[in-house]
């Protein structure tokens, strides 16, 4: 879901 | 990942590894805001509240833990290291950034992608981010001169986003759906902040001269 999606960046 | 992210990361670890062995090596911080690192250390401390229940990868895991240990670690050094702290520049290093801290906080609570505890937190560190280093940048205008490692240290930091806006517009086109507008403008901010510093900093690196 878009949470852990962007949740992949520094 | 993607290269220019890579390269995002790699910039921004070497720019906390520059201050870390200066203020390590030389014992010195002068020409450093301890304002600018307490507000780092808060940013990595509200934004990686994740590291132990979201796993997405060893890298990512590691990279955590470097930003948090090195920004905690300056912070202590700076603030309790007798020999540091004596190089610190109290005087001068006198901006207000506990405002930054809440107007950031007010702002996280107002606009945010999801009203959850992890989400309104996350998006509070790239709100305080994006200002994090204006303690430092009042602070270079109010010293002389710095250091060419100080001066290393604020190109690297200011060069890491700039990366990353890259590594957005790359995400964009090969991903469908990926759209964040808060991550974008901030990060976008946050460069922007630094354009005068990049100005002067290419001068002196042009005329081959001390940066002031």
């Amino acid at each position: 879901d878009i949470a852990s999606q962007h949740h992949d960046e520094l | 990942m993607n290269i220019f992210r890579l390269a995002g990361d790699m910039t921004h670890m070497f720019s906390v590894l520059v201050l870390l062995l200066k203020i390590h090596t030389i014992k010195s911080c002068a020409g450093v805001s301890v304002k600018t690192q307490e507000l780092y250390a808060i940013v990595f401390a509200t934004r990686y509240l994740d590291i132990f229940t979201s796993f997405v990868s060893i890298y990512n895991t590691f990279m955590k833990l470097v930003f948090l240990g090195s920004s905690f670690s300056i912070v202590w050094y700076m603030r309790y290291h007798k020999a540091v702290h004596r190089t610190y520049d109290r005087e001068q290093d006198t901006f207000r950034h506990w405002f930054l801290v809440l107007s950031c906080l007010l702002l996280a609570l107002l606009i945010h992608e999801k009203f959850t505890f992890l989400e309104v937190l996350w998006t509070f560190s790239l709100y305080l981010e994006a200002v994090a280093i204006l303690p430092q940048l009042v602070l270079l205008q109010r010293t002389r001169n710095i250091d060419n490692l100080t001066g290393q240290y604020i190109f690297l930091l200011g060069g890491y986003r700039g990366l990353y806006i890259l590594n957005w517009i790359y995400r964009y086109f090969t991903e469908p759906h990926f759209v964040h507008w808060i991550t974008w403008i901030t990060g976008l901010v946050q460069t922007l902040l630094y354009a005068d510093f990049f100005y002067y900093y290419f001068l002196s690196w042009k005329n081959n001269k001390k940066l002031n």
